[in-house]
């Protein structure tokens, strides 16, 4: 970054193009810049490498935090439940089975939940996941009842004394009300055998996606407890800043990273690093 | 909204004179900003702030309108005219089927989108078959059969082997039953996982595809032009599909998509069923990006 470059007003207009090229958003980018201009007059950087740091220590102070990055929460008494929400396509399905071969190897025993009862070959997609990795899996047929199968469960991980419930459920775009809805009632009929669960509520986000993530968090968060992002498809080109603009206006941290399409390709999130490969 | 905003910043443009470069300034910072918000690459928005100041600058100012609604009336049409025209068309075959390859990131609508084009060309009178080559994605090819099966379209399938080969022999089995379009619906791939595009560069080798969609998702951010301009420079492109595009996604991914590939939005997804489906509409399209 910046080696060999003057430190010039050209290098900080580069600097704000990049970071609206990472997806920061340009309300985002504009406050950021503002300071690193501020910071300019006043003399606080002998060359560029200490812009460079300076960033990197705002997003890392932006991103950071006891809840940022930090495992799942595991309730006082088992089972851990774990609702695991977002948008189409964002790799929801994917991502469970990244945390349920996670929590495998950490020997806890781990229970699936197929709450996709609508989309075409959502439960076979989870059940192939359950069978490859070695956990079991509460699922009904297309068509049945999400809360139902949701409630079904919970029970079901009572029973068998399981460590995590693991809760796919369908994808929905945060502007259809009645989906919205009906994940509402996914997390009431979990609460009502469980008071203190779902314990965690992860936001699958696609790292692709521009502002409109914005929306999606506030949106679901209104619905669900939403506890944390897992910033899935981080291994592509896009770098994923909206989720800075997310942790300013939503309070949301970003708690795993998705990076790749195998059952191993998760982080925890690491603020440190995540800055350090926006400029990259 | 951007109208309201722009007559906010030419309020103090008379009405006796021209449009200059300096009196538009302010007002195209507006436009700029509102379309970074949606999502248009910074690239692409830069480059189309230039050719709108050059369509405006010397322009007589219109007395009948309010300033600012004449720099939106040139900054909508510029819109329409870069993402435009509706262009549904597909390249029909006279002889032998016309086949239809489906490529992209991963989650952005490929797999339903064939379903929807299959249940689109039913409608047409066109007898289509649905090849399902993504033998990567855990139940893939249940999900194809599945649309299949609710459309009464057949769904081509082999039990393993590469996808090259399987999209070659689904077209000799098109031949043998009569199916007179052939939709490849493909694994998600990243464009810079140099095996996979080799991959589908491969099955468009062997296939010779009539039309190469690019299926993007309509909330894609500022990388949208890095994955187009990827699959731009290993396929030759036909057209793009734009998914998801009932949320509420501005959809600025639709410019910078047309403006790295400068091939046509042929059509959109409108939501999760088989008839959620509609050609492309950039006049609509602009209205939705300006917000
Ligand atoms: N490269 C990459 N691909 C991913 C990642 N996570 C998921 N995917 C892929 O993204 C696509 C969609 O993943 P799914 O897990 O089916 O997404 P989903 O949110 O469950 O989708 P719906 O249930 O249809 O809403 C699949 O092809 C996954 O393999 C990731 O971290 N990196
Ligand atoms: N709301 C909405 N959802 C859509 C639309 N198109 C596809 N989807 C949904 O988006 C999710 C992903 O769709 P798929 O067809 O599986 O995507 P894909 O590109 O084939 O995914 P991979 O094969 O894993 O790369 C599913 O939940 C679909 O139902 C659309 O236009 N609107
Ligand atoms: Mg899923
Ligand atoms: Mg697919």
């Amino acid at each position: 970054f910046a080696i060999g470059r003057k430190l010039d007003q050209d290098l900080i207009d580069e600097l704000e193009e990049k970071l609206i090229a990472a997806d920061m958003g340009p309300a985002t980018a504009t406050q950021i810049i503002d300071e690193v201009k501020a910071a300019y007059k006043a003399r606080a950087f002998k060359d560029p490498n200490d812009v460079y740091v300076f960033l990197k220590d705002k997003i890392r102070a932006l991103l950071g935090g006891p809840d940022a990055g930090g495992d799942i929460r595991f309730a006082a008494t088992p089972p851990t439940v774990v609702l695991v929400v977002g948008v189409n396509g964002s790799g929801k399905t994917t991502s469970i089975a990244k945390l349920a071969s996670i929590l495998t190897k950490e020997k806890k025993k781990v229970l699936l939940a197929a709450c996709d009862t609508f989309r075409a070959a959502a439960v076979e997609q989870l059940e192939i996941w359950s069978q490859r990795i070695g956990v079991e899996i509460i699922k009904a047929q297309t068509g049945a009842d999400p809360a139902a199968v949701a409630f079904d469960a919970a029970d079901a991980a009572v029973a068998r004394k399981v460590d995590v419930l693991l809760v796919d459920t369908a994808g929905r775009l945060h502007t259809k009300e009645n989906l919205m809805q009906e994940l509402g009632k996914i997390q009431r009929v979990i609460k009502k055998k469980l008071p203190d669960a779902p314990h965690e509520v992860l936001l699958v986000l696609d790292a692709t996606t521009g502002q409109n993530a914005i929306a999606q968090a506030k949106t679901f968060r209104e619905v669900v407890d939403v506890t944390g992002l897992f910033l899935a498809k981080l291994d592509g080109t896009a770098k994923g800043g909206v989720v800075i603009g997310i942790r300013n206006e939503v309070g949301l941290p970003v708690k795993f990273v998705g990076v790749g399409e195998t059952p191993d390709d998760v982080e925890r999130f690491d603020p440190d690093a995540f800055a350090e490969a926006l400029f990259e | 909204s951007i109208t309201e905003k722009l007559t906010a910043a030419f309020s103090r443009l008379t009405s006796r004179g021209k449009l200059t470069e300096a009196n538009i300034q302010e007002g195209l910072r507006e436009v700029r900003q509102a379309l970074l918000e949606a999502d248009v690459n910074f690239k692409v928005a830069k480059d189309f702030i230039a050719s709108v100041t050059a369509k405006a600058v010397g322009k007589e100012v219109i007395e009948s309108i309010r300033p600012g609604q004449q720099i939106v009336k040139i900054v909508h049409d510029e819109l329409v005219a870069l993402m435009g025209p509706t262009d549904g068309y597909i390249h029909w075959q006279s002889s032998g089927p016309t086949v239809i390859l489906m490529a992209g990131l991963q989650g952005s609508g490929k797999t339903t989108t064939c379903g929807k084009l299959a249940k689109y060309l039913v409608k047409k009178g066109k007898r289509p078959l649905l090849v399902a080559a993504d033998v990567q994605r855990p139940a893939a090819i249940q999900q194809l059969q599945v649309l299949g099966k609710d459309l009464g379209v057949p769904v081509y399938a082999e039990p393993s082997g590469r996808p090259p080969k399987i999209c070659e022999r689904a077209i000799g089995h098109a031949k043998e039953t009569d199916r007179d379009v052939v939709i490849l619906d493909t694994a998600g791939r990243l464009h810079i996982d140099a095996a996979l595009m080799q991959e589908v560069k491969e099955v468009a080798d062997r296939t010779k595809p009539d039309e190469i969609f690019l299926v993007c998702d309509a909330m894609t951010g500022q990388d949208a032009v890095n994955s187009a301009s990827a699959f731009h420079a290993q396929l030759p492109l036909t057209g793009v599909v734009l998914t998801k595009l009932d949320g509420d996604a501005r959809g600025g991914a639709a410019m910078s998509v047309k403006a790295v590939t400068g091939k046509p939005i042929k059509f959109v997804g409108l939501g999760e069923k088989l008839d959620e489906f509609d050609e492309f509409h950039p006049d609509r399209m602009a209205s939705r990006i300006l917000g």
